[in-house]
């Protein structure tokens, strides 16, 4: 979850 | 973005398209199921609450927008317009959509990945799509013969989730630290729903006739 672009899909 | 990601937002978009086109060409929403529309239109506002927080690209976005502006508008087009909204099979449309709303809800937040506002939502709204076309799948069904529209909007919905389950796949293998369990539980079982009708889709068009389900 740290990712930053983590919901990165639609 | 890989191609496969790609080609399930292609296919994503024309199901919106080929449905929009079925509405304003034929003026009719004969065999479409309003509560499978507002479901839909409920899962892109809930999950993209994400638009006033983060950006990840232009792309992003616009489809965001795009789904929105297009899911609400057909909502309000089956709901409001006044020749649009008279073939609407209402009779037929029974399926208790807000069970699927009260547990999809129920088990975002449990299941999710942070338990913050936006989370839950998202959560909620990945699973409220695997299951919002059930509605859709029983009116079909109840009304036997699809016209061509109808089916192809079905059959490009199922697309899109192939191709996104595709796209997991080569991300799994291409890139470190990928785990999105919930997503790809929940993309999994929502694309499984379609296999049904992906048969006979598939019988259909083999034997060139008209798309039909059994009873």
């Amino acid at each position: 979850v740290s990712d930053r672009n983590y919901h990165d899909e639609l | 973005m890989n191609i496969f990601r790609f080609a399930g937002d292609m296919m994503h978009l024309t199901s919106i398209l080929v449905l929009l086109l079925k509405i304003y060409a034929t003026k009719s929403c004969s065999g479409i199921s309003l509560k499978t529309q507002e479901l839909y239109a409920l899962v892109f506002l809930a999950r993209y609450l994400d638009l006033f927080t983060d950006f990840i690209s232009v792309y992003n976005t616009i489809m965001k927008l795009v789904f929105i502006v297009s899911s609400t508008a057909i909502v309000w087009c089956m709901k409001r317009d006044r020749v649009v909204r008279r073939s609407y099979d209402k009779q037929l449309d029974t399926f208790r959509h807000y069970f699927l709303l009260a547990a999809s809800f129920a088990l975002a937040l449990l299941v999710n990945e942070k338990f913050t506002f936006q989370e839950i939502f998202w959560a909620f709204s990945i699973y409220l799509e695997a299951v919002a076309i059930l509605p859709q799948l029983v009116l079909l069904q109840r009304s036997g013969n699809v016209d061509n529209l109808t089916g192809q909007y079905v059959f490009f919905l199922g697309a899109y989730r192939a191709f996104y389950i595709l796209n997991w796949i080569y991300r799994y293998f291409t890139e470190t630290h990928f785990s999105r369990w919930i997503a790809c539980i929940s993309g999994l079982v929502q694309t499984a729903l379609y296999a049904d009708f992906f048969y006979y889709y598939y019988i259909s068009w083999k034997n060139n006739t008209k798309l039909k389900l059994p009873a």
